[in-house]
């Protein structure tokens, strides 16, 4: 059902993406605020984009976006548009936890590597590699990198996006802001999944959003 | 072959790139 409505492969599909920011209050209560969050919705038809039109916004090296597109699978490519929710309710103070969940499934069992590349102006600044090993589910094999610990990069990204006055302003440092995630089955080195991020600001009183892209050569 | 710091506004990208979806 999911082939062709969302990111996934018949291999490999994503469930849930999320970064978010989470204090613990009083009686073991927990204020969680999403920065972006990618779920299960309804099945819709994915638009497309030429992977040319994104290269420069990526690592270009050996090992960059063409690269890895000229090597495939085309299939696995795919293009996330976020609007970001920065109206953050949680009071940014010392304990206060940033992190990401994400969660795949597939019907192998396969360990997986996920390489997630923090990228300015096109370079990566930043990559963090987690290795997850299949738990089988509901007969699925399932990944999670559950609270995932946000880099100080990014944190630091994040402060400092907030204290712009204006969201044209911080639309503008997000033109050059990207995150590049892969996806490999971690014995064969087949890639599973290839996942560019971009980003604006969310508009919206009722926070953040998302399109869906596949990335293609036409 | 690439778009090279053209700003995103002026790449070829769909319409929906630029329109935040409504929230459900």
């Amino acid at each position: 059902v999911w082939q062709g409505c969302s990111i996934g492969t018949a291999k490999l599909h994503l469930l849930e993406f999320s970064a978010f920011m989470e204090q613990q209050g009083e009686t073991n209560t927990y204020n969680r605020h999403l920065f972006v969050h990618i779920s299960q919705g309804s099945p819709t038809a994915l638009e497309s984009v030429d992977v040319r039109q994104i290269y420069d916004k990526f690592p270009e090296k050996k090992g960059g976006l063409k690269d890895l597109y000229e090597r495939g699978p085309p299939g696995a490519f795919f293009l996330v548009k976020f609007w970001a929710d920065l109206n953050t309710g949680v009071p940014d103070e010392p304990g206060v936890f940033y992190g990401v969940t994400s969660q795949y499934e597939g019907p192998e069992n396969m360990t997986i590597t996920c390489s997630s590349k923090v990228c300015s102006f096109g370079k990566q600044v930043v990559e963090k590699v987690e290795t997850e090993y299949a738990r089988f589910e509901n007969g699925r094999f399932m990944y999670r990198m559950h609270r995932s610990p946000m880099c100080e990069y990014l944190i630091n990204f994040i402060h400092k996006l907030k204290q712009l006055p204006e969201k044209y302003m911080m639309n503008s440092v997000l033109e050059n802001f990207t995150i590049l995630q892969v996806v490999t089955n971690r014995d064969t080195q087949e890639l599973l999944l290839c996942v560019a991020y971009v980003f604006e600001i969310s508009t919206s009183e009722r926070g953040t959003q998302y399109h869906i892209y596949r990335l293609v050569k036409e | 072959e690439r778009p090279d710091q053209v700003p995103m506004r002026k790449r070829q990208l769909p319409a929906s790139f630029w329109e935040e979806p409504r929230p459900v």
